[in-house]
């Protein structure tokens, strides 16, 4: 199963993708976090440290990929996660699309692509373009990450139209939203009342999480020492679990981004 | 002269933008604003209403260019400064660079691309991938809105690497960093420190700034019926002042991403 995590930048997709994945290592899936943000520090609570992106490793050896093995690329983080970070275009030049085609590319020559129980992509969601639309290609569910506000909300209705010119041509669902960072989910619940779609889980800003990345370690790793942690755990799980039943998800509906500046902004 | 504003999603960038160009109106320059971003609400407070994209004029005349009126896609705003919305790539398909470049090709068919003292790009800054760097190939200036965080600084770092490429190959320098929604400016200064230029302002954050969104209106409309907001226009017509003073510029020196994380993040 192959799942994409998008969302605004900033918005929690990383934080949210590394214990998405550490959930799954809970339930005894073999799972590879791949990051597709020009930020490359997806995996970082994983493994605890920055790794090299793809890009660049395909930049040292030339571009030769005989010369490129498994264990220059893919790192191994916490609950037997493997991590790979593709990187981002560089500056001012290159596309998005081409980094994580490259990354599909060398992880298929790797016979990796298709060694693992879950892959999860944690890719940029502010502008998705064809470029940054590519993990969609592969991914089985997308899952949205916002918060209660309206430039997350924006970001999230053009994944979901991202998603419901993927689904023309692959068998790509929308899995739903996770709230993050907020208490309140009254235009959350606005904006589902137009876009029908599950809300998996809602999270509020939780202190922990923020010191947890600080210290390079995922909510799971934190609460071995601090067992009052496994509320907070439980949200992940709650979310690993409701992907692994393989839900339904849905073909979100189209609405035009005037309707939501009239329902969402306070213009 | 042309200007291009580039930031991080959310951090400011079209009310900055519209308050510059009515601060340079002020001063007695001709001014086009044109929004670059997928959101496609830059001019909102000059004109007080979401004007029609470029692209989805065009699509709407089948590509027919001789079909449109500069009055179809030039719209009036706040102090006479002309509005203009790129509008985004279509969601999941399309490329950014592709949007813009249709749109100069369109002013430019319409006798309009060098018919103002001052012409203003309002680009989103999180992927500056070659898509989104193609406002910086028609630029003179490259202005940065950043707030006092990591992400928005990391964001920064990468645009100023897209200036330096393009630097190479076209005329253009950065004017500077102007700090948004911020009263502290430390992690600012940890940056500049490293990758010298000019830091043109600091806003904190003005509630008054945040009302006028809402309203649909620049600071300087409000000004009009509210002169204690005299002090908050000042910000924009320091900005204004520095830049028709034609400053030197820096092409910007090359700070890897990971000095950027040791320097900037609380990993
Ligand atoms: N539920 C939460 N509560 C508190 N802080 C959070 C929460 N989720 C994410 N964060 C914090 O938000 C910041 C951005 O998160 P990150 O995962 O890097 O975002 P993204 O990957 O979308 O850019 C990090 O400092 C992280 O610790
Ligand atoms: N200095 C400021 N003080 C208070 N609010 C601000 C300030 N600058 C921008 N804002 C608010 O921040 C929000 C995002 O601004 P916007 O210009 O839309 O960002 P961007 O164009 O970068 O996406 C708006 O609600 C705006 O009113
Ligand atoms: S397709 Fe997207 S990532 Fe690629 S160059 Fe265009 S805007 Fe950039
Ligand atoms: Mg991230
Ligand atoms: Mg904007």
């Amino acid at each position: 199963m192959k799942i994409a995590v998008y969302g605004k930048g900033g918005i929690g997709k990383s934080t949210t993708s590394c214990n998405i994945s550490a959930a799954l290592a809970k339930r005894g899936k073999k799972v590879l976090q791949i990051g597709c943000d020009p930020k490359h520090d997806s995996t970082f609570t994983l493994t605890g440290f920055l790794i090299p992106t793809i890009i660049d490793t395909l930049k040292d050896r030339d571009y030769h990929y005989e010369n490129v093995w498994p264990e220059d690329v893919i790192y191994q983080g916490y609950g037997g996660v493997h991590c790979v970070e593709a990187g981002g275009p560089p500056a001012g030049a290159g596309c998005g699309g081409y980094v994580v085609g490259e990354t599909v590319k060398l992880l298929k020559e790797l016979d990796a692509f298709d060694a693992y129980d879950v892959i999860l992509f944690d890719v940029l969601g502010d502008v998705v373009c064809g470029g940054f639309a590519a993990p969609l290609n592969y991914a089985d569910y997308c899952l949205i990450v916002t918060d209660n506000g309206f430039d997350a909300l924006f970001a999230a209705n053009r994944i979901a139209a991202s998603v419901r010119e993927k689904a023309r041509t692959h068998p790509l669902r929308l899995a739903g939203l996770i709230g993050n960072r907020t208490n309140k989910r009254d235009l959350i619940d606005k904006y589902t009342s137009v876009v029908p779609m599950p809300v998996l889980e809602v999270l509020p800003l939780i202190d922990d999480i923020r010191i947890s990345r600080v210290k390079g370690k995922t909510i799971f790793e934190m609460a071995e020492k601090a067992p009052h942690l496994q509320p907070v755990c439980d949200y992940y799980l709650n979310i690993a679990d409701q992907i692994l039943a393989r839900p339904e998800g849905v073909v979100p509906q189209d609405a035009p981004d005037r309707e939501l500046f009239n329902l969402l902004s306070d213009f």
